[in-house]
């Protein structure tokens, strides 16, 4: 019975994509069949695992609008336990053509109520922004991991993000829960990173990860060779991090 | 008659916001009439110049959907020349709501149809994505700024952007210019970053800005006091580069 995560923050930049295609190269790399659904018209996470799409081939846009089976839409990646739902930029159509449907907030539930026992974990990565694509990933997800960049602004956008939390749980998903906050490029040289670093950590006591992800020269290159960070350069600080992040969702998820 | 500037790219945290306000200020400080317009639902270029609204004030929100005078919006700020038409969250809306619309492109270009005079320049923060809210940014332009931050999915983005400007221009504004593209954050020491400025300056010969933005951590601590970089430290690279930019901006507008 997979659980299903999504990575979500209207912020743009923070590191969603890289969290979600690194914690599920992690979590396949660990036996874990998982599934990574990208759910961004940008589809930064399909092209970051280096699956290319042909024009004909169905993607989540088709799933989510025309009811085509997710199971179409799955491609391999170099890791055995790990496959992609790919976005398009078709995506971007959805949002619109969503938007008078009663039911706009369900049809990713709907595309993945057949796939979901097939895998062990469903990590989504969506958008930046709080509209109808990362509604569809909050109505369906278990968890929510919300990576924050250690400057000023993120602290609003953490906000913002939770109160949506507390709305479509109590709308839509009311098993909907904080997997937790994810501090990204942690810079310690500087101050105004150490200062939002502690903030975070007082003012959330308890909802942030022990796992915080350094900023880290080779996160930045590893999607320019479509490569999840543990294929690029598994000795890096940054692949360090997220293997320790991956071990943390895991062991959340044997508390349950 | 204002000089209508959008800064916009879909991509997120590559610097849209910390060019606006930047911008927005040093043309103010050299004397420039300028309007800082945020149509960010996030609203961080408003709380970056330090502007706080009351609840019942109107903003860029009321006066795009609702058709207040946006003159009724203007904050003043600790610049004598730079005024600000803040955003609000309720701007979330304001795509939702304009969709069935015939004329939802041309809002904002009504909205400022009055007030354009008043200025030297106006600068638009536009959302990290292409909906309505950035198409209305650029139906009313005169040109664009596109900022990328010099890493590899900056590149996929960029196109992205290029296409949608060509369309603007195609069907709702023919005299829509690229005013630039802006590399920012860039730090010299990584690798990527050094090839990847090498293949934009290269690959769009002409259209790139001399001036480039580096990574600079005033630039990250400024907004956390609410002020442009040039009010909180203008000695630093990050206040000198924005200067450089300005004067790059101006020099363009003289050639017209
Ligand atoms: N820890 C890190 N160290 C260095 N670079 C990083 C790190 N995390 C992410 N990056 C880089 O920063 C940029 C933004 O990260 P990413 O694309 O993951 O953010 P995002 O939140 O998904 O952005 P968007 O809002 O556009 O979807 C990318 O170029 C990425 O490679
Ligand atoms: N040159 C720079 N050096 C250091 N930090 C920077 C620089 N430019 C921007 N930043 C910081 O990086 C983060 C992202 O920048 P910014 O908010 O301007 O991007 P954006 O494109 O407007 O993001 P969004 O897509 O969410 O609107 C902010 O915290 C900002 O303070
Ligand atoms: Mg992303
Ligand atoms: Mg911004």
């Amino acid at each position: 019975m997979a659980r299903v995560i999504a990575i979500a923050n209207q912020k743009g930049g923070v590191g969603k994509t890289t969290t979600a295609v690194n914690l599920a190269a992690c979590l396949a790399a660990a036996d874990l069949k998982t599934l990574l659904l990208d759910l961004d018209p940008q589809a930064n996470a399909t092209s970051g695992l280096g699956v290319r799409v042909d024009e004909s081939a169905p993607t989540v846009y088709e799933s989510l609008v025309d009811g085509v089976d997710l199971a179409d839409t799955l491609q391999p990646t170099e890791l055995d336990s790990l496959v992609v739902a790919p976005a398009s930029y078709e995506l971007v159509g959805a949002e619109l053509e969503l938007v008078n449907d009663e039911h706009r907030s369900f049809h990713l539930r709907n595309a993945l109520e057949a796939t979901r026992d097939r895998f062990d974990y469903i990590v989504l990565d969506c958008p930046p922004s709080l509209g109808i694509l990362t509604v569809n990933a909050l109505s369906v997800a278990d968890s929510v991991i919300v990576p924050i960049q250690c400057e000023y602004l993120a602290l609003e956008g953490l906000s913002r993000v939770l109160q949506t939390l507390d709305r479509v749980r109590d709308a839509l998903n009311p098993a909907l829960e904080l997997e937790g906050i994810l501090l990204t490029m942690v810079d310690p040289r500087m101050n105004l990173t150490r200062q939002v670093v502690a903030d975070v950590r007082e003012h959330f006591a308890g909802k942030v990860f022990e796992a915080e992800i350094p900023r880290n020269v080779r996160l930045g290159e590893a999607p320019s060779f479509g490569k999840p960070i543990i294929l690029y350069d598994l000795r890096s600080a940054g692949a360090r991090a997220y293997l320790t992040l991956m071990r943390e969702v895991v062991r959340n998820g044997k508390k349950g």
